[in-house]
């Protein structure tokens, strides 16, 4: 079945939605099929994706609720995506969901899955894969997640078997790893003994700046094999594709932004042994 | 009586702590008596502040469940902060705080000042602020907010007469400006008539950037007076005076990024009348 990677950390601004969606596009040009569900009420992802604010009905919070799930195209054959909107902050203010446990996703995937399953036994058609296919027929599936350290993420805690985390080259970004790290322990001693962390991302390193040099040196040296080898250049063509509703990588393929997020996509292709 | 602004934005890494920090010590240098509360569980005002993570105890938690009212010095005589540490997080995660409406902090000032008044009725002696000054002692009070819109950012618009909005010069920061509104909005209808936004901030502003300077054009454009005149550039400085525990203005008083701050404080004080 897909593995289910959430790309997250609780610090604004690191770049997890741009990794988000080029990591995704990157995948999906390399043959991969993909599926993008977008868990940040902003929908930045969406956008990112081309989905206009207006069509982003059914959403990730009818999934996470009902259990609708209709992925949309987008510009890129193998990538589909789920989109999100304002309604999802109902999840963090509302009953009954404030009160839920943290596996509204995860339960959303796995009855899926089971329903899925029964049809193919019955039928023994499924082959083609329908553009709502079901989430075994998507070789990975992308979780975009928000700031902050909500139900929201907790939901992509317990659904995801692997996190990747952005870390841009900051001096507040180091703060906030420590309690990312206690809060995946204490998930994955609770409700997802599958959970790992995959990789820790450097993000918009300035290689002309002294005090983002001295973080990467920082963060190598404390975390070792866990930081990915992959490091993402700031590069404004990054921060231009999402107004023109295309991942970098579509947009610029061939921009530093582009190739650093290829390079990761095979980096992470290698370290999960060429899967 | 002190004037509470609340600095947020639901998008994450546009600069509220920076603009928290450094409008804070901007006006404290210029005379005024300042509280700075960090309602962001990662504690980034803290740091900027100079409080170690291992003295934040008590912090904006014990503030907010149990009126435990402890501001610290910082280096900066008239600047006062309560620290925030990771215990916030449970206002969002554990009961009774999970379902509790969003007006502890408003209610926690609230009976510290009924407190405070009570006893000056009683010694007529108040005189010298101490160190844990009442809250109507201090000129301003200003909130760090958390990213996104989570029960702690709406505690702080409870609590808040005036908003501070910084906007990144960048697409996806344009994206969440009409939920925060709308929040903004039915929150001055339900709980908190006196909520008005007191302005939009553009930060990390970058001159030699078109997409920086299209997505100026564009604010002004549609949110006129609303937006400062003051911006804030993009300074590598601003990003470097957290790691030695200051606010810029003080780590470096004239570099771009101090001196936009400083304009930033004499703005605000005219718009506000002079007060
Ligand atoms: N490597 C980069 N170079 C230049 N700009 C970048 C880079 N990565 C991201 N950006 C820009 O920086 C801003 C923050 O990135 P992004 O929105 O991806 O972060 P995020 O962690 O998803 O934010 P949030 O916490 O709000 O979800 C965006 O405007 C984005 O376009
Ligand atoms: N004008 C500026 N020039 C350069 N760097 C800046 C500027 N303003 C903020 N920064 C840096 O950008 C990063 C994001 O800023 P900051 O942490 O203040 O944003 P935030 O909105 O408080 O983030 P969060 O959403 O996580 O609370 C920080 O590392 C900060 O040092
Ligand atoms: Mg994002
Ligand atoms: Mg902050």
């Amino acid at each position: 079945g897909a593995r289910i990677t959430a790309v997250a950390n609780q610090k604004g601004g690191v770049g997890k939605t741009t990794t988000a969606v080029n990591l995704a596009a990157a995948w999906a040009e390399a043959g991969k099929k993909i599926l993008l569900i977008d868990l940040d009420p902003q929908g930045n992802a969406s956008t990112g994706l081309g989905i206009a604010p207006q069509k982003r009905n059914p959403s990730a919070f009818d999934f996470l609720t009902q259990g609708v799930f209709a992925p949309q195209r987008t510009l890129l054959d193998n990538l589909w995506v789920i989109p999100a909107s304002r309604d999802l902050n109902k999840i963090l203010r509302e009953k009954p969901w404030r009160d839920a446990p943290d596996n509204l996703l995860r339960d959303a995937l796995k009855a899926l899955l089971l329903e899925k399953e029964k049809r193919a036994a019955e039928t023994k058609s499924e082959g083609e894969a329908s553009p709502a296919a079901p989430p075994h027929l998507y070789d990975d599936i992308i979780l975009d997640c928000p700031p902050g350290l909500s139900s929201l993420t907790s939901n992509a805690f317990c659904a995801a078997r692997s996190l990747i985390v952005p870390l841009q080259c900051e001096f507040y970004a180091l703060e906030g790893l420590s309690q990312l790290f206690q809060t995946v322990e204490s998930l994955r001693s609770s409700v997802n003994p599958d959970l790992r962390i995959d990789g820790i991302l450097l993000t918009m390193a300035d290689g002309r700046n002294s005090l983002s040099e001295q973080v990467e040196a920082d963060v190598r040296a404390h975390m070792g094999a866990q930081v990915y080898k992959t490091v993402i250049p700031r590069n404004v063509r990054l921060s231009e594709a999402p107004s023109h509703g295309m991942p970098a990588t579509l947009y610029d393929s061939s921009c530093s932004g582009s190739l650093a997020y290829k390079a990761l996509a095979e980096e992470i292709g290698r370290r999960r042994g060429g899967r």
